[in-house]
């Protein structure tokens, strides 16, 4: 299906730690 | 988190002893949301670039020129910012521009957008979202809307959408725009 994330979504990801 | 699309991150720095494309630079390409704010937060904010340096988001594939073959039909809704805005707004509005892109907010319409571009430039930096068909009214007016909305720009602010063949035949940069929202 089509990826669509609204921009609450995205911004949830903005300072989460990169996995390793 | 993956993306709908890869995209590549361009960066344009002027030095007017080289070639324009020479001056064009492959940052990085991200196809999930990871790899998107890995990257956003690894490089400059747009209003700590120096003038004449642009920042490009375009599909992999896609060149951030108006001769790539997905470009040369196409335009850009154009923002037009003034000098003081740089440190209140671009940013802000660059980062909502880019969340547009990479989040697919044009619905039916995601397959015109070729990309985005912001010009860093002493009077006055420029944002705007490139599309492929110039022609396609009612895809072009449907992003213009759903861009328009979400910079959270008032109704009172116009912007406009010019055809690149326009602006390339205009040495001034001041093509007519063919829709306004």
């Amino acid at each position: 299906g089509k990826k669509q994330y609204d921009r609450e979504f995205l911004l949830d990801f903005q300072f989460m730690p990169a996995c390793i | 988190h993956p993306l709908q699309y890869r995209w590549a991150l361009w960066f344009f720095k002027n030095d007017r002893s080289r070639a324009w494309q020479d001056n064009l630079h492959l940052v990085a390409k991200v196809n999930t949301v990871e790899d998107f704010w890995a990257m956003y937060s690894h490089v400059k904010l747009a209003s700590k670039l120096s003038s004449g340096c642009d920042y490009a988001l375009f599909k992999d594939g896609i060149e951030p020129m108006w001769e790539d073959n997905r470009n040369k039909r196409g335009g850009r809704w154009l923002v037009s910012l003034a000098k003081q805005q740089r440190h209140i707004e671009l940013d802000r509005l660059w980062l909502e521009t880019l969340l547009c892109l990479i989040g697919e907010s044009f619905e039916e319409y995601n397959r015109e957008v070729c990309g985005a571009v912001v010009n860093i430039r002493t009077k006055g930096d420029k944002i705007a979202v490139w599309t492929s068909e110039a022609e396609n009214q009612a895809g072009v007016l449907h992003i213009g809307h759903v861009y328009k909305e979400r910079l959270g720009l008032s109704s009172k602010t116009i912007i406009g959408y010019q055809a690149h063949a326009d602006t390339a035949a205009k040495s001034n940069s001041l093509a007519k725009n063919k829709f306004v929202v």
